[in-house]
């Protein structure tokens, strides 16, 4: 799975 | 957050802003590709589907909500609002070859095997393409009016910009996501020759205009 660092990216 | 993904962020809000701004002052979306437009509400609804499962911060989902709700005025102001100015005869690239096999893609090279997680790559990949319509037309009609280049102009900065981001947080984070900075790269890539065009042109206050 992704890191969650991305998910804060947009 | 570091300062190359919030200048980023702000040069996305603002292309979409002078996009906007343009069609209401000049009541008009010549030059705009109806069909970029529909691949961009395409990559902010199946990217931000985590709207509904998981929250970041009020920055974040504002700018969601923001991102998904201007595409879907621009699509209806292209299509209805003001279709009679919609140059539907130069914007003739075919868009299935870019979801066809972006779609593919996304089912072969992901982090996970998972609805949401092949829909976020899906954006992913579909935003690094999503602009050749508007390139296409551009390129076609050989000319794009002031405001259309500085809207290109601000759309390309912004991943350019992310792209700096991803450099400061592999350094200092030990982050990296290869899907996005393969796509990332393949984004800015594609904008390099409008960049180059802008800088000769645009800012020496002429209008692109290609040979024919």
């Amino acid at each position: 799975e992704k890191q969650d660092a991305i998910k804060d990216e947009l | 957050m570091n300062i190359f993904r919030l200048v980023g962020d702000m040069s996305h809000l603002l292309a979409i802003i002078i996009l906007l701004m343009k069609m209401w002052k000049s009541r008009s979306v010549a030059g705009i590709s109806g069909k970029s437009q529909i691949l961009f509400a395409i990559v902010f609804t199946t990217r931000y589907l985590d709207l509904f499962t998981s929250f970041v911060s009020i920055y974040n989902t504002s700018m969601k909500v923001f991102f998904i709700g201007t595409s879907y005025v621009t699509v209806y102001f292209i299509y209805q609002h003001f279709k009679p100015t919609y140059d539907s005869n130069h914007d003739t690239f075919r868009v299935e070859f870019l979801i066809v096999p972006v779609g593919g893609l996304a089912f072969l090279v992901n982090h996970e095997f998972s609805l949401l997680e092949i829909l976020w790559t899906f954006s992913i990949y579909l935003e690094s393409v999503a602009i050749l319509p508007q390139l296409f037309m551009v390129s076609k009609t050989g000319e794009a009016e002031s405001i259309t280049s500085h809207y290109l102009f601000a759309l390309g900065s912004y991943r350019a910009l992310y792209l700096l981001n991803w450099i400061y947080r592999y350094y200092f984070e030990g982050f990296f996501d290869l899907i996005a900075v393969v796509a990332g790269c393949v984004q800015t890539i594609l904008y390099c020759d409008f960049f180059y065009l802008y800088i000769t042109k645009v800012l020496k206050g002429k209008k692109i205009s290609l040979p024919a």
